[in-house]
């Protein structure tokens, strides 16, 4: 057995021990890196089989994986696909196993090694991701899934947020049902927080005398930070720079909202009640100066009304009860009913019945693929893109794992959308709502970033239909270093018959001094930031690509910058071998599905970076005419230092 | 708040000051022919200097009427309203939002700038002092140049001499502080004694300002401006001036 400090019986004889479990995370500006690191002992007479499972979010990348086995040391490379299984081939590890499989939780995918030790053999694993924080509804989220599996002697799990803007709030909610009241402590300053949870032996177990370990779910964080300037936050380090755009402190603009249900035979049971449910509660958040209707589809269409109605108590109240009356049967024509959907919005904005400032949004959601009518989605998808008017964003939620999230994913994102993947369970209503809630409040229209001079390059999608509130667009891209020692930027957008144009200056060496007093920051993060965005845009791109050729130039530099920035993506894998390079195991990405949920809510387009519209260069303010020094018709307050003629 | 009025005819300025209570809301402008409303709202320093309180515009009120529009420029930040549609930049913001007619561009934490058919023009700058400083806070200036687009009514404490008075200033002679030369003014029939001074221009050099030396009328303009400052209170940010 091994005793821990205080004395406690960790393990019983025939059992592997976890001696340490540790869980590092930095966040720098957005950019998430963690690094969870696990060392056990095989303390039984036995070989034993040592996992180490772990659940990393499905939009995060990995970046490197490292185990050592009695002193053996297996360390990672990226290589591209055909070459990691060409290379595993060759050399396939005796009793040791890797892999990245589909994750049995909400957006996760888990990483999973097991080896096969000799009794009293030591192994220790570390794997290395990264991702961005999409900000969600006014904050970010970072979710660190612990899953020890056992009791371990040390458990330590730190993390580090460093935000240049200041953070506005920081939170960490129970997500343990009270078992680790006050055990998380946050000591948290205007830039950076740090969260350390490091429970004893003790107030891991279940309970006083049980030796199953409690530590067995998320710990979250949620903060957000401090936005001063409406133009955003400009950050400029090592060569790159990111932008955050997220104003606040606007009225929401007009939005023309189409609900597209399917209410195929699938949909039966558990769906089609959470989906009814989730409804109930979204028409109830509509606001009376929106305009919606509802179609349902099975292997025909219907709709509760065949054009907009303003969304009045009265509206709603009559849709809620046809949504409630829905019985789920039948095939699934998916075609036709976002045809329908786009007809009743093309002939409202035809008949000049849309509010001229207004979005329009659909809001598809499906369980299946096409059943009736055009089953071909290639086909379905040039119906859509050939009939939808350009003022449409189409948004499509894919519930469960018969839809082909792929086919979801283009349709939206061919359409100034996103798709996102919705888990049929007892939590499908708040995955919905959720959703909805981030595009319920569009703020700003045909959003534009430049950055004027030539002063920027390979800078991300920079030109956006929509800005909800709540949420984050990012832009990201590399300086020109000789160009400038500032960097500009003017942001173009409407809101509301409104233009605007924001403009904010970044000095080149701003963050220099911040960055470089803190030893946790990650001095790499915009680098990483550009290389993620510049990685899922390309992802989705190339699954719109038209031609083959297209699609392989795009395929070329997705794969070459996951090879430079030494991650995997669907088009590497990662390699895991010893030193000697006989024994190889191999991590690869679940084929199909690694593309989904990268959490970006924004699908933009590329416009030249310096190209700002006309219209946003204002002609100055006439010149103000002083026929005599500094008197014209003025009304000033002068500080009182100066000698003046006082009140009498 | 002291005001300074150019007089472009006999291109003279003639300056008055106006010490009332904080919170209290006055007219400069009012157009009701073409609906174009400024008024500005007092605020008090953080304490009185030799027993009195000074005061300043903390907030300044603009509506043209026309475009149902409504920007309120406070010490804080810029809030425009167009019928129900609200959005507010801060002064931290360097921005142009634009509005068919209307053009309002902030310069990060020194001026907006409200434009009107790209003729009619209004600036307004913002004076921001120590936040820990024992009495000022910070305050609003608002320059608006000569121009002819107003109506032949248009009112209020600046309004009113869109319409020039005839003046005429004589007899200037040393005054009892020698610094501080004083003469006649005669303007809209009454003889007023007026003091030679000087007042600040702060839109080119925004922290010392530029001298503009001005006949100072006192009893708070008295004899200059139509009847009395005090009749130039109105009761909303946005309300137009009853005049007479």
């Amino acid at each position: 057995s091994v005793s821990g400090e205080s004395g406690e019986i960790v393990e019983d004889v025939d059992q592997v021990t976890l001696y340490s479990y540790k869980v590092q995370s930095t966040i720098t500006s957005r950019m998430a890196s963690t690094v969870i690191q696990a060392r056990v002992v095989n303390n039984s007479p036995q070989p034993q089989s040592a996992v180490f499972d772990v659940q990393i979010p499905k939009g995060a990348f990995i970046s490197n994986f490292s185990m050592t086995v009695d002193g053996t040391t297996f360390t990672s490379s990226i290589k591209e696909k055909t070459v990691g299984r060409a290379l595993y081939s060759q050399a396939r590890a005796k009793g040791k196993t890797a892999g990245l499989v589909r994750g049995r939780a909400l957006d996760m995918e888990n990483f999973k090694t097991e080896v096969n030790i000799l009794p009293g053999a030591k192994v220790q694993f570390e794997l290395h991701y990264q991702e961005v924080k999409w900000r969600k509804l006014g904050s970010y989220e970072h979710r660190l899934h612990l899953q020890p599996g056992r009791l371990a002697k040390h458990l330590e799990v730190d993390v580090w947020i460093i935000e240049p803007q200041g953070m506005r709030f920081l939170h960490v909610p129970d997500t343990f049902d009270g078992h680790f009241d006050g055990v998380p402590v946050i000591s948290k300053g205007h830039q950076k927080a740090h969260i350390s949870f490091k429970p004893t032996v003790a107030q891991q177990r279940k309970c006083s005398s049980c030796s199953e370990t409690a530590v067995d779910g998320e710990l979250v964080v949620m903060y957000d930070v401090n936005r001063e300037e409406k133009a955003g936050e400009l950050e400029v380090f090592n060569g790159y720079f990111v932008h955050y755009f997220a104003p606040d402190n606007m009225d929401p603009i007009p939005k023309n909202i189409l609900f597209v249900i399917d209410v195929s035979g699938s949909m039966w049971g558990i769906k089609m009640k959470q989906t009814v449910e989730a409804m109930k509660t979204i028409l109830d958040d509509l606001r009376a100066e929106d305009q919606f209707s509802v179609v349902d589809f099975n292997h025909n269409v219907r709709a509760w009304r065949n054009d907009l109605v303003s969304a009045t108590k009265t509206q709603t109240v009559d849709a809620k009860k046809y949504i409630e009356k829905i019985q789920p049967s039948g095939g699934t024509n998916i075609n036709e009913a976002l045809l329908r959907a786009i007809f009743i919005l093309n002939e409202a904005n035809n008949l000049g019945l849309l509010d001229p400032n207004s979005v329009s949004l659909i809001i598809l959601v499906s369980d299946g693929d096409p059943t009736v009518g055009e089953l071909k989605l290639s086909k379905i998808q040039k119906n859509v893109k050939q009939n939808i008017q350009d003022n449409i964003s189409l948004f499509s939620l894919g519930i469960g794992f018969d839809v082909d999230y792929d086919f979801l994913k283009r349709l939206s994102n061919d359409n100034r959308g996103i798709a996102q993947r919705i888990y049929g369970n007892q939590d499908t209503s708040s995955q919905l709502k959720k959703f909805y809630n981030q595009v319920s409040t569009p703020l700003l229209r045909n959003v534009q970033f430049n950055y004027p001079h030539m002063s920027v390059m390979d800078v991300t999608q920079n030109s956006f239909h929509n800005y909800f509130g709540g949420s984050e667009i990012m832009v990201a891209g590399k300086v020109n270093p000789d160009k400038l020692d500032q960097l500009q930027s003017i942001i173009t957008a409407t809101s509301a018959n409104t233009e605007l144009v924001l403009e904010t200056l970044a000095e080149m060496d701003d963050l220099e001094d911040f960055l470089s007093k803190d030893k946790h920051a990650d001095p790499d993060f915009t680098r990483k930031l550009w290389a993620y965005l510049t990685i899922n845009q390309l992802l989705a791109e190339r699954s719109l690509a038209p031609t083959a050729a297209a699609k392989r130039k795009i395929t070329r530099t997705i794969l070459q910058m996951s090879l430079d920035h030494h991650i995997v993506t669907p088009l590497t894998s990662m390699v895991i071998e010893n030193e000697a390079g006989d024994e190889r195991m191999l991590a690869d990405s679940p084929p199909q599905d690694h593309s989904c949920c990268s959490g970006a809510l924004y699908y933009g387009s590329k416009v030249s970076p310096s190209s700002v519209p006309s219209w946003a260069n204002p002609a100055p303010t006439a010149m103000i005419p002083m026929p005599v020094i500094g008197a014209p018709v003025v009304e000033t307050t002068p500080p009182t230092h100066v000698m003046r003629v006082e009140n009498d | 708040p002291h005001f300074i009025i150019y007089l472009p005819n006999s291109q003279k300025n003639i300056c008055f000051n106006i010490d009332s209570e904080p919170g209290k809301i006055l007219n400069l402008v009012s157009d009701l022919e073409s609906g174009i409303l400024v008024n500005g709202q007092l605020v008090g320093a953080k304490k009185p200097k030799n027993k009195k309180l000074s005061t300043y515009f903390g907030k300044l009120g603009f509506y043209f009427q026309s475009e149902d529009m409504k920007i309120e420029i406070s010490t804080e930040n810029i809030t425009l309203s167009r019928g129900s549609h609200r959005s507010s930049l801060s002064w931290s913001d360097t921005a142009h939002v634009i509005n068919q007619r209307v053009l309002v561009s902030v310069k990060k934490v020194r001026t907006v700038t409200i434009t009107l058919d790209r003729e009619m023009s209004f600036s307004v700058l913002l004076h921001r002092v120590w936040k820990k400083h024992p009495t000022n806070v910070d305050f609003l200036g608002i320059y608006i140049p000569p121009t002819n687009k107003f109506s032949p009514n248009t009112h209020g404490l600046l309004g009113q001499f869109m319409n020039e008075p005839k003046i005429h200033i004589f007899n200037e002679r040393p005054g009892k502080d020698p610094a501080k030369p004083e003469a006649i003014m005669e303007v809209k029939g009454q003889k007023l004694l007026v003091t030679r001074g000087l007042q600040k221009d702060y839109r080119t050099d925004q922290v010392s300002g530029t001298d503009v030396p001005c006949w100072f009328v006192h009893n708070s303009g008295k004899g200059f401006i139509d009847g009395q400052y005090k009749d130039y209170f109105v009761p909303q940010l946005y309300s137009f001036l009853k005049w007479p």
